[in-house]
């Protein structure tokens, strides 16, 4: 209880950090391997002339995401939580070392990627101003039911992978029911970030987002 | 800490319990849909005619997986941990709280499904005989390299999905090289909950890791 209110105060700090700089940015949440990097690699080809956009890349172990966004994004941060107090989510206090070391003032966007996991990223927020999850066909369709929680505070929740639909059991309809129940303002995106299926229509969601936000 | 070691103590006395009723116990782990409840009900179709197996089942919420074991196995528990102290796992506490319901000297084997979750259940032993944790084809092949504890402390290794080997990018050899680099001793199987393939030979370690340990 502690760690989650200590965690607010700072989470709210982030915000007014990045308010006071107009950069918006986005919290990006998904199972391990559901396609946060792809996402994030995919909009930054699509984004990167319009938009400063840099990149907070959470992982327990390795630099590999923070590799391939490296030389695509403005800046890009590599918080690794193999030995921190919690490792099972980016926390507020990571994101405000990482705001510390990059330029902001050159910044419109800025992605997150958090750690690869489906329950505690929950319980953290980080200062962004919205929150998406990613769910992927392979792991079924009935991933709302069992991890509520990270689908009822989602803004957004995108269904990836869909180029392999023909070869996986997935009742979209019964997915999109699920998560309508849990959460009605929420927006669906089917894409695939192999294909780029879908993922213009969530370039533009961002684009429209950050214009209200900033 | 505190808490991992309250944990140990807990798990050291199921697993006596195990011992005393000779009940061979598996912790199955995984990112979330990677196939655990499905390799539990094959085998389950594989060994119930050969093993009184139970399955105690772990989710953060709902009952859809326990429902599926349900009437193939010899006695089911679920557990949801939603309103739990730590919701991101299964922890020795709560396995002690479900074997004291069960029939053990019923009960030959005990498959427990834990929490979708690669990072947590790592950090908490429940009394279990062998750990085993599956990775799936569509997760992409640096699991290993990103979420090194779980696959460091697993008996064996599970690259379930093979059956969508021609439509992902998965390098088998560079999977099996990482994960020999963090633990040598572990075993792989590679199979496909939904063919069937590699289901015999998974099968057999089962009996034979049974045979060993009881
Ligand atoms: N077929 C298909 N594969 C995809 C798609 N998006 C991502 N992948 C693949 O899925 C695997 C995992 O993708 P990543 O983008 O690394 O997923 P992630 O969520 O960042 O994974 P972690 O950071 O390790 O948790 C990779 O092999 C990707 O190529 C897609 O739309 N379709
Ligand atoms: N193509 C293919 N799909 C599989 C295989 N094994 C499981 N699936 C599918 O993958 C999805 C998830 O499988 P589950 O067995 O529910 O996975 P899980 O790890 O128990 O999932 P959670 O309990 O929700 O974390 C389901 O749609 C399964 O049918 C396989 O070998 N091949
Ligand atoms: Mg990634
Ligand atoms: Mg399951
Ligand atoms: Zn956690
Ligand atoms: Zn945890």
């Amino acid at each position: 209880q502690n760690i989650l209110e200590a965690n607010e105060t700072i989470a709210s700090r982030n915000q007014q950090l990045l308010d006071k700089h107009k950069v918006f940015a986005i919290n990006i949440m998904s199972a391990p391997g559901a396609g946060k990097t792809s996402l994030i690699l995919q909009t930054l080809t699509r984004l990167k002339d319009r938009l400063n956009i840099a990149v907070i890349e959470g992982d327990v172990a390795s630099t590999v995401d923070a590799e391939k966004v490296q030389g695509k994004a403005k800046a890009v941060v590599q918080i690794n939580t193999r030995n921190m107090p919690e490792s099972c989510s980016l926390m507020a206090a990571m994101i405000e070392s990482a705001l510390k070391g990059m330029p902001l003032d050159d910044i419109d966007l800025i992605l997150i990627e958090n750690v690869g996991n489906l329950i505690c990223p929950a319980e953290f927020t980080l200062g962004e101003h919205k929150r998406v999850v990613i769910s992927s066909l392979p792991e079924g369709d009935d991933k709302p039911i069992k991890y509520p929680l990270i689908f009822v505070d989602a803004d957004a929740v995108i269904i990836n992978k869909m180029d392999l639909l023909p070869h996986v059991d997935f009742d979209i309809a019964a997915f999109r029911r699920s998560i309508a129940g849990l959460n009605p303002k929420v927006e669906v995106f089917q894409l695939s970030c192999k294909t780029g299926e879908g993922i213009e229509i969530w370039c533009s969601w961002i684009l429209e987002q950050a214009k209200t936000n900033v």
